[in-house]
Order: structure tokens, then C-alpha cells, then sequence
């Protein structure tokens, strides 16, 4: 479902240049449960926004769904962010001036579903993270880990069938990330493919594999036995 | 050097009230250092903010170094702010159109630091937390865990009496994390008062005292071993 070819992604500043990703190969089956880990700085978003189509390599291929995404157009691009790929990022990403429920409702406005459904599964989503007694409150009404749960809700109310999570967990308690893990469980379950950034070891042993980076590279790719 | 007596923090929303803080009562000597621990959206953070001279309480009273906060001057409240606090923010809250070395400069700005000596302490506090190479980056021009550790390297560099920590391993791996903690504990060893609000037990343990916050209130006061 994912395959990246000798993949590279380069920033100039000035007279340097940072080496993100270097020459990164790399290959997911639909319905697989990965973990990424790896020291900060090592190139693990900049893996994710590619992966999501939110950013292009400098250098290499990669094909989503067997397409080469850079020979989409902007029309197929649209339809892989916004129904294939669900997104939770590091630093949430939510519009400041709408509410919890709007801003969960915004992937479906996109997939252009009616609004009387769409605020029925946005109030849904919200629910099953907790949150239902927050639905009206905007992202600076509200703490570090109600933000990061409604960027979840938000992530997973289309079905993505490939759910990205950059680090999904940093901000919760113990608690909360277990009924965080447990959506994430029933998604994979159910079929859904899903790539997880976490330092945390305990979160990385809900995934089947663990890939390890350090500056830009792949340097581990390990089987494991999924709990 | 911190006591807070009966402090409530109320929101309104329309017909609701919130209650992020009820009647909580805490008293913290010079030298502890101090975790705080509880559900998301528990009040943890409107407690620090409360406690950094950020937020005002909507009753109750805070004494800050034996001086009630409430009736300090525009002047004692900026010198509280700037030279006995520094507050690493759970969103870090850099400023996004000044590299890490501005950004960390700041403080050292308000407290009157002639501009070689800013440079220089700047310069070594982004070195600490192991960023030499990413001085001239802005937030945008960094990963997670580089932005938050431009967070705890501006809070740090004023050396003051006063941590204040809200999450701040959270975006970090384990030997990032841990390098972190041996500046804190550096920290605490030099006599500085240290209150961090973590979600993981591990962090936790580096303090003597662990309060447990949930809805509003503290419910648990635990003296522990330090390691
Ligand atoms: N401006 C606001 N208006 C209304 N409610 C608010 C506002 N700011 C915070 N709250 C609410 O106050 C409560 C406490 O928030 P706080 O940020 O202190 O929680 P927290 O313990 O730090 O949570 P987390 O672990 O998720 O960071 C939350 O339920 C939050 O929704
Ligand atoms: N716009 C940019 N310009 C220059 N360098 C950048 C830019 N964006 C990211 N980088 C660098 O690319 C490297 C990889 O960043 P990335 O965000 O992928 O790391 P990460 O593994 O997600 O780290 P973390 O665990 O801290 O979130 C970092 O060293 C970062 O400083
Ligand atoms: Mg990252
Ligand atoms: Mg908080």
C-alpha cells in the first residue's frame, strides 16, 4: 500500500545542507501496524508528511496505493489526504477560531458529506475520545491533552484506511492513552493500516513492527510479537 | 516560597461554569522539587499558570516569596515573571519569527543582560540541551522535540529560583529525555525549587513530592524516596 524508493528530503540554509531523510527505502502491506522510534531530530515526521502527501522528496519515489504520487494530480492528491490518509499531527494543527465539533467536522466537509451526518459522526468521534462535554469549546479553551485528542477525533471520523499518528500519546495520561491504544486496536482490527511515531515503548508494543531512524535513515526494522 | 490558599479558577461559557481550580489550598518550601500528575484536562496546567503569575485566580489568595500576588505592582509582577520564574509552556509558546538563539535571548533581554554576555549564555544554554547545530533555525526550521527543547533551554538560561516544567519530555525520546532530567536534577542540587508536571511515573520519580490532581482539586500528596 506504501512503498518509498531511495527517498531523500534536503533543506538548504545557506551555505548547509540538512540531510532529513537520505536515500530511504521502504515498503507497508495494507493492514500493517508499524511503530516509528527514533532520537528527536532523526527524520521521523518528515517520513510522515510524505507518506501523507503533505510534503515532496528532494530525490526518489513513492507510490501509494500502487500510484506515483508525484505524477498525481491535484484532484488525486485532494481525494489520498483527505479519504485514504488520515493524519494526527505532533503539533495537532487545529483552526483556532472553530470549535472541537467543527473542526472534526472539516475532513468531512471535504469528503462532502450532508451536514446532518456529518455533525452526527463529528459528535461521535469526539465521544469515543472523551471529549463530549468539550464539543463547543475552541482549541484555546481547552488543555494540552483535550487539543491533542480532538487532532485524533478529527484523524480518524472519514475511516481513513491509513491512519498517521505522530506521536498520538504525548500529552496524555496513563489512562487516557490506554483508551487512545484501544481505538487504535479496534482500527487496525477492523482492517485499517497504521503508522505510529512514539518514543514510548509501550506504545510501540501495540504495533506488529518497529522501524527505528537515526538522522535520516532506517537503521532497524524489527518483527514483532504484536501484544 | 509558594503558598496558595483556597484558589478557584472559574470559565464561563454561556449558562455553564467550569471549574478548572476548587478551593485548592498548597504550600511549597524553597528547594523541593515537586511533580504533578492527574487525568488530562485535571487542571495541571491552569495550576502552573496560576503559580508562574500568568493566570489570576477568580478567588482565593497566592503568595508568592512571602508577597501576596494580588497586590504586587505592574514592576514586581514583570520581576516575578522574568527573574524568579522560568516556565518551559506544555505548547512551548516560541516566538516564530526569531531563530532558537533569539528566542532563548529573550529573557536574558528583559533582565538587562548586556548583548555579549545574552549571546553567550544563550549560546550555551541551546548547547546544554544538545542544539549547537540548530542556532539559526526558526520553530518552523525544527522537529518537535528540537522546538521544545529551545523551550526548556529559554526557560533554564536565567538560571532562576523558580522552575516551572508543563510536560517537558513529552515530544522526546528516552536518552533525550534523560539528559533533560540530569539538567534538572543539576538544577535541584544548586538550590533552585523545581515543579514539573509530568504524565509518566519515570519523570515522577526524580521529584521528593508528587501531588495527583483530578477535576479541579489536589487528592494526593505523596512525600517519596528521590532516586
Ligand atoms: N479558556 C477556557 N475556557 C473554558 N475552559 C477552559 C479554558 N481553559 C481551560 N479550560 C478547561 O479547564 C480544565 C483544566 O485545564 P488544564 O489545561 O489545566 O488541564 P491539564 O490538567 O493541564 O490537562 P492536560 O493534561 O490535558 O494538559 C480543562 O477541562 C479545560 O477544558
Ligand atoms: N524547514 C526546515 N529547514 C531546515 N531543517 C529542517 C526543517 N524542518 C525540519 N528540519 C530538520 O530536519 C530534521 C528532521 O526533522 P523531523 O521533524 O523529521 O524530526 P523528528 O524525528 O520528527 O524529531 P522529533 O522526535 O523531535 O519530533 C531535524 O533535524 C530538523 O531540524
Ligand atoms: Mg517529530
Ligand atoms: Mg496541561
Amino acid at each position: 500500500i506504501i512503498r518509498l524508493d531511495d527517498v531523500e528530503r534536503t533543506y538548504r540554509m545557506g551555505s548547509e545542507t540538512i540531510y532529513a531523510l537520505r536515500a530511504l527505502s521502504l515498503t507497508i502491506d495494507p493492514n500493517e501496524f508499524v511503530a516509528i522510534m527514533g532520537p528527536s531530530g532523526s527524520g521521523k515526521s518528515t517520513l510522515m508528511n510524505v507518506i501523507g502527501c503533505l510534503d515532496t522528496p528532494s530525490s526518489g519515489r513513492y507510490w501509494l496505493n500502487g500510484r506515483l504520487v508525484s505524477e498525481m494530480n491535484d484532484r488525486q492528491l485532494a481525494a489520498a489526504r483527505n479519504r485514504e490518509i488520515g493524519f494526527v499531527f505532533q503539533s495537532f494543527n487545529l483552526l483556532a477560531r472553530l470549535t472541537a465539533l467543527a473542526n472534526v467536522e472539516v475532513p468531512l466537509i471535504y469528503a462532502g458529506v450532508p451536514r446532518r451526518e456529518r455533525h452526527e459522526r463529528a459528535r461521535h468521534a469526539l465521544d469515543t475520545v472523551g471529549l463530549a462535554d468539550r464539543m463547543l469549546h475552541r482549541p484555546t479553551e481547552m488543555s494540552g491533552g483535550q487539543r491533542q485528542r480532538v487532532a485524533i477525533a478529527r484523524a480518524l471520523v472519514t475511516r481513513p484506511s491509513i491512519l498517521l499518528a505522530d506521536e498520538p500519546t504525548g500529552n496524555l495520561d496513563s489512562s487516557t492513552t490506554e483508551e487512545i491504544m484501544n481505538l487504535f486496536d479496534d482500527l487496525h482490527a477492523a482492517g485499517h493500516t497504521l503508522i505510529m511515531v512514539t518514543h514510548e515503548q509501550e506504545i510501540a508494543a501495540h504495533a506488529a513492527r518497529v522501524l527505528r531512524m537515526n538522522d535520516g535513515e532506517i537503521v532497524a526494522d524489527e518483527q514483532m510479537e504484536p501484544r
